[in-house]
């Protein structure tokens, strides 16, 4: 009904609400409480060294694989969301490969510790140093400062799961074929988003939010980035990259 | 879409997730 009915009323509206709250608690990969209980566990320098000595294709491939993990977890998010099932089968890969790594790029923020500048990542937190030889030390940068400025923001947990809703639901996205149903969705989660910052106080957030050209443009540095590790090695990309990983980045 | 996108689409279709 939430893709077909004129007008939501608040009743749903508070529906869709608890059901993308609830979708997103279950799919959400990492708990907040654990995240922020190693919060100052960093790589020693050790460390550091021994994943700066990493060959790039060992380096690319973890993170591809990391990356490709996350995104699970965002499909599964979607598939729970009211609403996301009932788009067509076009429409919801149209959303997924053009909005997954958005969402995983926002969810981040939640793994990022802006007070040194790290992030969580296989069990430590680690500077971009860190991740020098994947041999895309801008990308790595732009992507912390992203998270960085997300961070700023301190978005409550329901605050990041309505968000990230919108993120996926975005009806402006190239190839939808049922573009009114994607609009209609995206309508009531905006809806859902804004009564709840207002409930909480919080509609100042509105317009910090980052604009929707910044997540796309790192989506597409990252594409393009593999684009040029897969003209470098073609085969490991072919061999051992995750399957869904190049379903949807190459 | 489908067709290109194979992973994906039997990801979405998989009931047991």
């Amino acid at each position: 009904s939430l893709l077909e009915s004129p007008n939501s009323s608040l009743t749903e509206i508070e529906h869709l609400t608890q059901n993308v709250l609830k979708s997103y608690r279950e799919t959400c990969q990492l708990r907040l409480e654990d995240l922020q209980l190693l919060r100052w566990e960093t790589f020693t320098k050790e460390e550091v060294g021994s994943y700066q000595k990493k060959s790039m294709e060992e380096m690319w491939e973890r993170c591809a694989c990391h990356i490709t993990e996350a995104i699970q977890y965002v499909v599964e998010f979607a598939k729970r969301m009211s609403g996301f099932m009932d788009l067509c089968q076009n429409d919801q890969i149209v959303l997924l490969k053009a909005g997954a790594m958005e969402v995983v790029l926002v969810r981040m923020c939640r793994a990022f510790n802006s007070e040194n500048r790290t992030v969580f990542f296989e069990g430590k937190y680690a500077s971009p140093e860190l991740f020098k030889s994947l041999g895309c030390n801008e990308l790595i940068n732009s992507i912390f400062d992203f998270a960085h400025s997300l961070s700023s923001l301190h978005f409550s947990e329901n605050e990041i799961a309505l968000f990230t809703a919108l993120v996926l639901i975005n009806s402006n996205r190239p190839w939808l074929q049922e573009k009114s149903k994607v609009e209609r969705l995206q309508n009531n989660l905006e809806l859902a988003f804004k009564h709840m910052l207002r409930k909480n106080h919080r509609e100042g957030i509105l317009a910090k939010l980052p604009p929707k050209g910044k997540l796309r443009n790192l989506c597409y540095q990252h594409m393009e980035k593999l684009r040029s590790f897969r003209q470098m090695y073609p085969i490991i990309v072919h061999a051992v990259f995750p399957p869904l990983y190049k379903e949807l980045f190459s | 879409l489908k067709e290109k996108h194979k992973i994906l689409h039997r990801l979405l279709q998989d009931s047991s997730s």
